[in-house]
């Protein structure tokens, strides 16, 4: 078939009319871009596992999606990311989850999946072994962003009320 | 949550899934997207599939694998795949999100059951499109 790069950047209700028309219009920009960053590898003859690894790494660098940097907050007030990559040619497959200062989790997923004989790590350990492994370590305030923190403080006052799981004002009932 | 999905010139596939999860999580919840066949699963036999959704719910159903498994076990194409398990199998249990697929022949579906889902694709010799609406 021919090189193809598909992209998401979440689901859920999200209507025209909730969305001012300069975030649209921010929104397809990085979406376009995280098209533009994959398929400039596919195009030079690069790999699908890294096409989708620099895809994903533009989408976590902008806060507007909940990835990477703009992660939304924990009961706890922390940023607990999770990623996973697989490679289709070898069924090869990494993960991380729950951590809170890998800069691109993606990143350290790909390092699971290549550098360890394993596939999955979480929290704490899955942080030393990406440092090991040289992806890049932030501090937690770098996922910081101010409309998540809002958007916390608003689920965590719905939350003390018995019908929080009914209140629609949030547009969202997945909440923790 | 975000995701890609990718074929190179090669026939391989490749699939991507990053998420910060679900708001006030507790208790060191983790969602879909880092299991492998829940929210993430690739596989040149069948198709690359990243998920965004209601985690819980991918879980249960191993909504990626799902996908993979139906289409290498039947004759169903990638689009009625997806569409089985997105549009009937994840509703009927009550959860939502959407998913993205791609095969070896550059069949590809951005399915999803809510209002919404941010998306794109590009192709060779094709102009990108990006959608965030039904």
């Amino acid at each position: 078939g021919p090189i193809t790069l598909v992209i998401h950047g979440g689901a859920g209700t999200i209507l025209k009319e909730n969305i001012a028309p300069e975030k649209e219009a921010a929104y397809l920009k990085t979406l376009q871009a995280a098209l533009d960053s994959g398929f400039q590898i596919l195009a030079g003859g690069g790999r699908s596992v890294d096409a989708v690894i620099a895809a994903v790494t533009i989408l976590e660098n902008d806060p507007l999606f909940n990835a990477g940097r703009g992660s939304v907050f924990s009961e706890s007030g922390k940023n607990e990311m999770d990623a996973a990559i697989m490679d289709g040619s070898n069924l090869m497959a990494g993960s991380v989850a729950g951590v809170t200062t890998i800069k691109n989790p993606i990143q350290a997923a790909y390092a699971v999946m290549t550098k360890s004989e394993h596939v999955m790590m979480i929290g704490a350990g899955a942080e030393k072994f990406a440092n090991d492994q040289g992806v890049a370590i932030v501090d937690p305030s770098y996922f910081f962003d101010s409309t998540r923190y809002k958007q916390w403080q608003k689920v965590k006052l719905k939350a003390q009320s018995s019908t929080s799981l009914l209140d629609n004002v949030t547009r969202d009932k997945k909440f923790g | 949550t975000v995701g890609a999905v990718a074929l190179d010139r090669y026939g391989n596939l490749a699939a991507a899934t990053s998420t910060g999860g679900m708001t006030n999580k507790k208790y060191g919840r983790v969602g879909d997207a880092p299991i492998i066949g829940a929210g993430t699963y690739a596989d040149n036999e069948s198709c690359a599939v990243s998920a965004t959704g209601w985690g819980e719910y991918f879980i249960r159903l191993n909504v990626a694998h799902d996908i993979a498994a139906m289409k290498r076990y039947t004759n169903l194409n990638l689009q009625q795949c997806a569409d089985s398990v997105v549009l009937k199998k994840v509703l009927a249990l009550g959860g939502d999100g959407g998913v993205i697929t791609l095969d070896r022949a550059g069949n590809f579906t951005m399915t999803f059951n809510t209002a919404g889902m941010f998306r794109g694709y590009i192709r060779e010799k094709e102009e990108a499109h990006v959608f965030i609406y039904k």
